[in-house]
């Protein structure tokens, strides 16, 4: 399952 | 946060100042497409919707507000400023645009990684993203002579998504369960996008000979 943490990346 | 990619932003932020100093100095914005601009607008808004929500890092906080407030600033030139607006060439500038958005908007509602509103808006600025330099290329492609200026801009976007996609190499390979094919493969479409522009670019460098593209 692709963890959908807030995005890090810009 | 690695090498690859913060080489990859600081590419990115050089290329929104090489524009934003042409357009401010010479008051012009020959060559410039509207159309990508406005597109890179909305990729910007719908991305960082999260802007006030997550806070990540004063880094990316900042970027953030950088790249909108640079993004927005370079449309308003291009629209509104008196001199500015009287260089931009716009029966040359006409890729329907909006043919990219709702393909995007439609892409995004069936590939997502989750279905709430972020989780969409991020996908389709993503896709959005992928396709925004197209109105660019077109319009390089007519008016042929492209100047140093233009031509720089054009190379440090293509850039700044190469050092992308080696900064997400660099973290599948040093992070645990680190994969977004979303990312992955749009970045890895914007990228070849840019294929033949490099390939004219390099070789116009090589030759050091104004760079021209095939009709």
């Amino acid at each position: 399952e692709e963890e959908t943490a807030s995005h890090d990346e810009l | 946060m690695n090498m690859f990619r913060f080489l990859g932003d600081m590419t990115h932020l050089f290329s929104v100042l090489v524009l934003l100093l042409k357009i401010h100095t010479i008051k012009s914005c020959a060559g410039i497409s509207l159309k990508t601009q406005e597109l890179y607008a909305i990729v910007f808004a719908t991305r960082y919707l999260d802007l006030f929500t997550d806070y990540i890092s004063l880094y990316n906080t900042v970027m953030k507000l950088v790249y909108l407030g640079s993004s927005l600033s370079i449309v308003w030139y291009m629209r509104r400023h008196k001199l500015v607006r009287r260089s931009y060439d716009k029966d040359q500038d006409t890729f329907r645009h909006h043919f990219l958005i709702l393909p995007c908007l439609i892409l995004a509602l069936l590939i997502n990684e989750k279905f709430t509103f972020m989780e969409v808006m991020w996908a389709f600025s993503l896709y959005l993203e992928a396709v925004a330099i197209l109105p660019q290329l077109v319009l390089l492609q007519r008016t042929r002579n492209i100047d140093n200026l233009t031509g720089q801009y054009v190379f440090l976007l293509g850039a700044y998504r190469s050092f992308y996609i080696l900064n997400w190499i660099y973290r599948y390979f040093t992070e645990v369960h680190y994969v977004h094919w979303i990312t992955w493969i749009s970045g890895l479409v914007q990228t070849l996008l840019y294929g033949d522009f490099f390939y004219y670019y390099f070789h116009s460098w090589k030759n050091n000979e104004k760079l021209q593209l095939p009709a």
